[in-house]
């Protein structure tokens, strides 16, 4: 966060209302959290605010404070295992990560061991915290995740972060977190959910429900680079986030597939799977491995100086290991493993991590999960991007940076990537724009921040929409959309009977009295979602009509609002009726119809509908994709 | 033979001005399951924001109680990761 608010123009002297804003209590649902951090130091907190209802389940270690209004734990099965620490407190450092990326106060100087020095801060840093915590080593099952919505709801949190989300696709009520995101949208409650990491493959996405708002990762301007220097000189660019410093001392040089371990020969070694390589001979030396090891499974080269991993695989997806490492691409590890071969004694040393600047940002992370929505695909997910690669925020002292157990570092910020951390970028955007507008509902919020997101270069990012949604988030810009697209309870209902729920369920899950008749039962294309999503065959031609509404809440005089098509692709004819909007009072709510034909030609084709007043500019996107 | 596993079983929003409670689960599941439910199967018991519940079932007997009227789904308690 040193650098992820600043780079989206969220300056920290952006206008705030420390009033309201330090009412405004977040849910966070994660591994727990960690008070000691200086993020949550409370000096010049008041009292909870009067609404709070929650728990501090306090403990010898762990009790809340002002800004850590309230903690919870959750573990059904009663069963703790032997990495887990009971009740709130962050045995593993994601939680308080995420909680000080959406909240966190501001810390000067803060860094990881000189890595991404700057300020720290949440995105509503006067905002309180109540953390839930669902997940522990072996991950967090939907029994748990459910008594959270169900205390979080009760307990008064104005918004719920969940950077978390299963593996496989779940109707919409065989879901807990969709389950229970229905239930906060019931009581004006918005949660925002990380899309999962198993892209750049489609349909990857998890966490798709139409009334949470599902959040993709981005970079920033900001990478860190660790060079690789050869004993001839010679320097390579690689990445990681490496905070080991040998000072420039060359160090000798091995090829792992030179040492394999028998049974096994160079074709398995060179990858530096476990036990495969000689451990004796890579005692105090640099290893080259063919492929890109995860920071526990370094345990291949135990007694190595050094580690560095070269293979094709994407840069964007870094982490920090317990010794001296670094990824370096095909180009450059041919290259050293052509030095170590034509040199009797190959040296090489691993210089610190450096922030960098990265042209061409933000783009989408590899590792960010696609679309389409695997359940309804006609309502576009991911909602919107957020940073979500190479994140500082706050950690634990007592749990190491990397996460593997023979790492004896301990810092107070770390830096680490995932959808994971570009959720709580979103969530405190949300919660920044409900500090002006209180009063806003779950699908108001998601309508601003949708619509006023800074478009991405669908040039960088081929799977466009499906990649980023609408775009990145623009916390500034999303406090003055001009237009919302609204949508209450009712109408997600009347998308559910259009879906095929039956009005038995309906009146179960909403108890209004819904019933799915002709009248009631609205198509995917009426929901009043502020982006628009088709999916369709590549050969067939198009036809569709959306039918939308939108809510003034940007002048109070008479305004007129006309419809601007941005088409780069040609190849679809989309027109808007009426493609004027004339609004003569705050809060009035005039509909319209988008109706797209043509044919794509492509695998995605984008293009965006943009409401423009002369003062707002009201962007939903449009893509069009072949379902197959 | 058909050994428990630990199943969700939502019910939706709560009845108007109604909450329902662990009792109200237990006697649920022992109208639906007949005599031979423990209540100590019944794991937790959601009634603060929502209604449902967490049991210890067999998959026959999830399979009754997803067929009750009242019941919107039953799923196994799958586990979910941090991203």
């Amino acid at each position: 966060t040193t650098r992820s608010w600043d780079f989206m123009g969220f300056s920290e002297q952006v206008k705030r209302v420390p009033a309201v804003e330090s009412n405004i209590i977040v849910g966070v649902f994660d591994s727990g959290i960690w008070p000691e951090s200086p993020s949550f130091d409370d000096a010049g907190y008041g009292p909870p605010p009067a609404k709070w209802r929650g728990r501090c389940e306090v403990s010898a270690n762990f009790s809340c404070n002002d800004k850590i209004i309230g903690a919870r734990s959750y573990r059904s099965n009663g069963k703790h295992l032997e990495n887990d620490i009971k009740g709130p407190i962050d045995s593993d450092g994601h939680g308080t990560h995420t909680a000080s990326t959406v909240a966190g106060g501001l810390v000067r100087q803060a860094s990881m061991l000189g890595l991404g020095l700057g300020t720290a801060r949440g995105g509503v840093p006067s905002a309180r915290i109540a953390a839930y915590k669902v997940c522990w080593s072996d991950g967090c099952t939907d029994a748990d995740i459910l008594a959270a919505f169900d205390d979080a709801i009760a307990d008064g949190v104005d918004i719920i972060s969940g950077s978390l989300g299963g593996s496989s696709v779940k109707d919409y009520f065989n879901d807990s977190i969709a389950i229970g995101s229905f239930h906060a949208m019931q009581k004006g409650i918005l949660t925002t959910l990380a899309v999962g990491n198993n892209g750049p493959e489609f349909t990857t996405i998890v966490n798709f429900s139409p009334w949470s708002l599902s959040v993709a990762a981005s970079t920033t301007d900001r990478k860190f680079e660790t060079k690789v220097k050869l004993g001839d000189g010679r320097e390579f660019n690689g990445v990681s986030v490496n905070t080991f410093d040998l000072n420039g001392t060359q160090i000798p040089l091995v090829y792992a597939g030179d040492i394999p371990k028998a049974p096994f020969d160079r074709s398995v070694s060179r990858m530096c799977f476990e036990n495969t390589v000689d451990k004796e001979r890579v005692k105090g030396k640099i290893v080259v491995c063919d492929s890109l090891a995860v920071p526990g499974g370094v345990v291949a080269v135990e007694g190595a100086a050094g580690i560095i991993m070269q293979d094709e695989s994407p840069q964007d997806d870094t982490n920090s290991y317990p010794l001296p490492a670094s990824h370096v691409g095909p180009k450059p590890g041919a290259l050293i493993l052509s030095y170590i071969n034509s040199t009797r004694v190959p040296t090489a040393s691993i210089m610190k991590s450096r922030g960098r600047k990265r042209n061409r940002a933000p783009f989408v992370a590899s590792f960010s999960s696609r679309g389409p929505n695997p359940i309804t695909p006609n309502i576009l997910k991911p909602d919107i991007s957020g940073p979500g690669v190479e994140i500082l925020a706050a950690w634990p002292s007592t749990v190491s940076p990397s996460g593997a157990e023979e790492d004896n570092k301990r810092v107070l910020y770390n830096v680490i990537s995932g959808t994971s951390m570009a959720c709580p970028h979103v969530t405190a955007a949300a919660a920044y724009v409900k500090s002006f507008h209180p009063t806003w509902s779950p699908a108001a919020l998601k309508s601003a921040l949708i619509t006023t997101a800074f478009p991405m270069s669908h040039k960088r990012n081929p799977d466009g929409e499906l990649a980023y949604g609408a775009g990145h988030i623009n916390p500034l810009g999303a406090v003055h959309p001009g237009l919302i697209y609204n949508a209450s309870e009712t109408d997600y209902v009347k998308f559910l009977c259009g879906q095929g729920y039956s009005t038995e369920s309906l009146r179960r899950l909403s108890d209004d009295n819904a019933s799915c008749s002709a009248n009631n039962s609205g198509t995917v294309f009426e929901l009043n979602y502020p982006s628009f999503a088709l999916s369709t065959n590549a050969s067939n031609p198009i036809s569709q009509v959306f039918r939308r509404r939108v809510t003034n809440v940007g002048s109070s005089y008479a305004t007129s609002y006309k419809a601007v098509i941005v088409n780069p692709w040609r190849d679809l004819k989309i027109t808007v009726k009426p493609s004027v909007l004339l609004f003569k009072r705050l809060g009035e709510e005039l509909s319209f119809e988008v109706r797209i034909g043509g044919q794509i030609r492509k695998g995605v084709e984008s293009a965006a509908l943009v409401w423009d007043d002369g003062k707002h500019k009201v962007r939903s996107p449009i893509t069009v994709f072949n379902a197959n | 033979e058909d050994p428990q596993k630990t199943y969700i079983v939502y019910m939706g929003s709560h009845p108007k001005g109604k909450v329902s409670t662990s009792s109200h689960h237990i006697r649920f599941l022992t109208e639906t399951i007949g005599s031979n439910f423990a209540p100590r199967s019944l794991i937790h018991s959601y009634k603060r924001s929502f209604n449902g519940f967490v049991a210890k079932l067999t998959e026959a007997e999830a399979k009754k109680v997803s067929e009750m009227e009242g019941v919107i789904s039953v799923f196994p308690n799958g586990k979910k990761q941090l991203h």
